[in-house]
C-alpha cells in the first residue's frame, strides 16, 4: 500500500514540476512530504518558486501564482489518469492575460489527444478554442445556446465581437 | 471517444428540450453571469456522477428541475442525456453510440422524488448504470473535472487534505 | 445589546436592498434573521434575486451571481461606518464585462466623497478610474511602479495601451 | 483626509527606497500576477493593523523583510510609512500632514524581531498608535479594507458567523 503511494507520488510530482514550468515560464515547483519514512502520517507540501523569485512560502504567493499553482497540480493528477474529455469551469479567474493564456495554449496542446471543454470569461482562451459555445439568459430566465464551429476556419471575425464580450 | 451532444429537458434554466452539439478538441464556453454555463457543467456531472459527492449546488435533487423561470409554471421533471461517440468501444456496449440519459421525476406529494436511468433509451438499474461509468473511466468523481471554485479549495487546503487526494488516487 | 443589533441590521439591510438593486440592475435582495424574536441566537440569511430571474438558495446562483451579493453586503456595511479612504483588492475576480462596469462605476460614484484604491486586472475598471499605478516586477523579482494620474484628461491615449495589458 | 503618499523600504518585494503618490478620488492599481499589487495592500494593513489578526500573509512578521529577490541579499529590517492629509484635522493631531510609520527589524540571532512606531518620524508606543488609529477610524479591522479572498470567504460563510459580522460593528 506504501509502495502504491510512492508511485503514485514520484509519477505525479515529475507531471507537475513538467507543468509548472511550462505554464509559468520557467519558473521550478515540487511536492514533498512531510514525512518521507511514513507519508501515510503526514502531509504533502506544495512548493514553488515563480520565474525569476525565492521560493517563498504558498501563503506568501500572489493570488495568481497560488491558482497558477493549484491549476498545475490538477493536470498533474490529470495526466497521471488519463481520461478522454476534461470539463474545466472558470479556471482562469485568478489569472493575469499571460498566463491565462500560458493555461489556454496548454489545453490547445492537449486537446489534439482528448476532449477538452472549458468555461471562461477570458478573451484570450476564447481565442485558443477551436469552437465556442455562447451561453444566454433571455429576459424570462431561460437559458439559450449558440455554437460557433471551427472558429479558427473564420480568418477575419474575431469571436468576441460576434458574442459581444 | 468524444461526447458527440448534450440533451437538456426543463434541467435548471434550460425549460425547452435543448439540445447541445459537441465536437472533438477544444471547445470554450462562454458568456455572461448566470447565463447557465455552470448548469451545463452540472447536467455533465448530474449523468455521470450518480453516487458522487460532488455537489451540483442543489440542496436537493429536485432543485434541479426547471422552476418556471421568471413566468412559466415550474416543471413536474427534468431530464439530462449524453450521446457518447463510442467507435473505439471505450465504453463496453456494442454502439457505435452510446446514450446515457438520467431523469428526476418530482412525486405527486412534492415531498420526494422518483430517479430513473436509461442506456440508449432502455432502463437501467443505478448499479448497472454505474458500472458502466466505472468501466469506460468516465465517472464524475476523476480530476477530469474541475469545477468553478475547485482552485481556490486546493488553494485553501491543508497538507493533510492534500496527501489524502493522492490517496484516493491510490 | 439586542436594540443596538436591531437597529445596525435595519440599517445594513436597507443599504443591501438598494446596493443590490444598483450593482445588478434591478435585482432584488434582502437580508433575513434566523430567529427574529431572538436575533443573536440564530444567523443571518442572505436572499437574492438577480434581474428576471425567481428567487432560488444562494447556494444555487452563479458565481458572478454569488460574488455580487458578496460584495453588495460589504458595501452595505461600508455604507453604515463610513470611512475617509477604501482599498479593494480585486473584487471583481469572478464578474463579468457588465457587472465588472456596474461596480467600477459605483466606486467611481462614491470616490467623489472618499478615496478609494481599487486593486484590478480589468480593463473596464481601469477605465472608470481617475487615477492609474502601474505595478511590474524587475527581472530581480524587485516591484517597480508608475504612476498616471488624471488619465480622463489625456483624449486619445487609454490607459491599457500604455501598460500593454 | 486622504491617503497622500505611502513610502515603502525593504518591505516585500520593494527593495529600494520606494515612494507612492496618491490623489484624493478614485485610482486603480493594475499589473501582472505575482507583481506586487497586494504587497501594497500589504502595507498599509502592516501600518494600520498592529494588533489586527489580518493575516497579512506572512507566517511570521520577519517575512515581511524583503527577501533578496533573485540574487540581492535579504534586508535585516523593513519599514513602511503612509501619509495622510491631515487638513480636516480627522486624525487627533495639530499638523496638516501626519505621517504613520512602522518599522520591523530581525534581531541578530534571526530568531525574534523587533518592531517600533513613530507618528511624525518621532517614537510612539504601540498602544498610542493604536489609540491614534482607532479615534480616526482608519484601523486595519474596518471593512474598508477588502483583501483579495474576502469576497468568497463571505459567500461560503455559515448563517451563523455571517450574523456574527453584525455583532461584531455593534
Ligand atoms: N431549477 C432552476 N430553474 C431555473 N433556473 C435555475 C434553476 N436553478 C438555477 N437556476 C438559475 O441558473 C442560474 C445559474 O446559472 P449558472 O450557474 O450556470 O451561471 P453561469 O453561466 O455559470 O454564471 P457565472 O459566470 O456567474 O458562473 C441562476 O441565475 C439561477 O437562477
Ligand atoms: N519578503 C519578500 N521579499 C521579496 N519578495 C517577496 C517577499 N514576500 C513576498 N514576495 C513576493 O511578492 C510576490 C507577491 O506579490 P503580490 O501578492 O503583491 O502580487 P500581486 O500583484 O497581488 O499578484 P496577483 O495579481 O496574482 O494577486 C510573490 O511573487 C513573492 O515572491
Ligand atoms: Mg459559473
Ligand atoms: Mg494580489
Amino acid at each position: 500500500k506504501k509502495v502504491g503511494f510512492q508511485r503514485i507520488f514520484g509519477a505525479i510530482n515529475e507531471n507537475f514540476t513538467k507543468i509548472f514550468s511550462e505554464l509559468s515560464g520557467g519558473g521550478e515547483a515540487e511536492l514533498l512530504l512531510e514525512n518521507e519514512e511514513d507519508p501515510l502520517s503526514g502531509g504533502l507540501i506544495i512548493k514553488a518558486r515563480p520565474k525569476d523569485k525565492k521560493f517563498v512560502r504558498m501563503e506568501a504567493l500572489s493570488g495568481g501564482e497560488k491558482s497558477l499553482t493549484a491549476l498545475s497540480f490538477i493536470f498533474a493528477i490529470q495526466a497521471y489518469q488519463p481520461s478522454p474529455f476534461y470539463l474545466l469551469d472558470e479556471v482562469d479567474m485568478f489569472l493575469d492575460g499571460v498566463n491565462a493564456e500560458n493555461v489556454s495554449r496548454a489545453v490547445g496542446r492537449s486537446s489534439k489527444n482528448a476532449q477538452f471543454i472549458q468555461i471562461s470569461l477570458r478573451k484570450v482562451t476564447l481565442k485558443e478554442a477551436d469552437h465556442i459555445i455562447g451561453v444566454t439568459m433571455q429576459r424570462e430566465g431561460i437559458t439559450d445556446i449558440v455554437m460557433k464551429p471551427n472558429i479558427g476556419d473564420i480568418p477575419d471575425t474575431p469571436p468576441e465581437t460576434e458574442l459581444k464580450l | 471517444m468524444h461526447l458527440k451532444e448534450i440533451e437538456l429537458d426543463n434541467f435548471k434554466s434550460f425549460s425547452r428540450k435543448t439540445k447541445i452539439p459537441l465536437l472533438e478538441g477544444y471547445t470554450a464556453i462562454t458568456g455572461p453571469n448566470g447565463a447557465g454555463k455552470s448548469n451545463i457543467s452540472d447536467a455533465i456531472l448530474f449523468v455521470l456522477g450518480p453516487k458522487s459527492s460532488r455537489v451540483i449546488r442543489a440542496g436537493r435533487l429536485t432543485d434541479l428541475v426547471f422552476n418556471g423561470g421568471k413566468e412559466k409554471r415550474p416543471a413536474k421533471e427534468c431530464k439530462a442525456s449524453l450521446i457518447f461517440d463510442n467507435s473505439d468501444r471505450l465504453i463496453p456496449i456494442d454502439t457505435n453510440e452510446v446514450k446515457l440519459t438520467r431523469l428526476v421525476r418530482i412525486s405527486d406529494n412534492a415531498e420526494g422524488y422518483y430517479s430513473y436511468f436509461y442506456v440508449n433509451d432502455k432502463k437501467s438499474s443505478l448499479g448497472e448504470f454505474d458500472n458502466l461509468l466505472a468501466n469506460a473511466r468516465i465517472s464524475a468523481d476523476g480530476y477530469n473535472f474541475v469545477q468553478q471554485g475547485d482552485i481556490t479549495r486546493i488553494v485553501e487546503m491543508t497538507n493533510l487534505e492534500r496527501r489524502r487526494i493522492l490517496d484516493d488516487i491510490a
